[in-house]
């Protein structure tokens, strides 16, 4: 469950997790 | 909201009380955008609902990479319609939480 960490110029931080599958297939 | 794809949801439970709040970008359906997203993680950021606008994070979001320039329309309007129902609710409810 690997999470990378993107922070903006701006100061804003994005976090990224792998999206749980279950909610991949929902629509 | 309407279907654009993209799914924006909070990513923490909203008492109504902090001006900001987290929440939860990822790409459902990547048909739907010009530009091919990095990678179908889930972005999670926090958001001011009274001193930011969705048209801000999206193209913070597109100056990191997540997506593509000519998707900028449509993660901000992924982000305005979640934050919209946020803000509709607060109103709602809000009141009932102080």
């Amino acid at each position: 469950n690997s999470l990378t960490q993107v922070v903006h110029s701006a100061g804003r931080r994005f976090i990224v997790s792998p999206v749980p599958e279950s909610r991949l297939r929902e629509s | 909201a309407e279907d654009t794809g993209v799914r924006v949801e909070l990513a923490e439970e909203d008492h109504g009380r902090k001006s900001t709040i987290a929440l939860r970008l990822w790409v459902e359906d990547p048909k739907k955008l010009k530009g091919k997203p990095k990678d179908n993680g889930a972005i999670e950021f926090t958001f001011d609902l009274e001193k930011e606008t969705p048209d801000e994070v999206a193209q913070e979001m597109i100056d990191s990479g997540f997506f593509h320039e000519n998707d900028v329309k449509i993660v901000a309007k992924s982000i305005r319609d979640r934050v919209a129902l946020i803000q509709w609710r607060r109103e709602r409810i809000g009141p009932a939480l102080q």
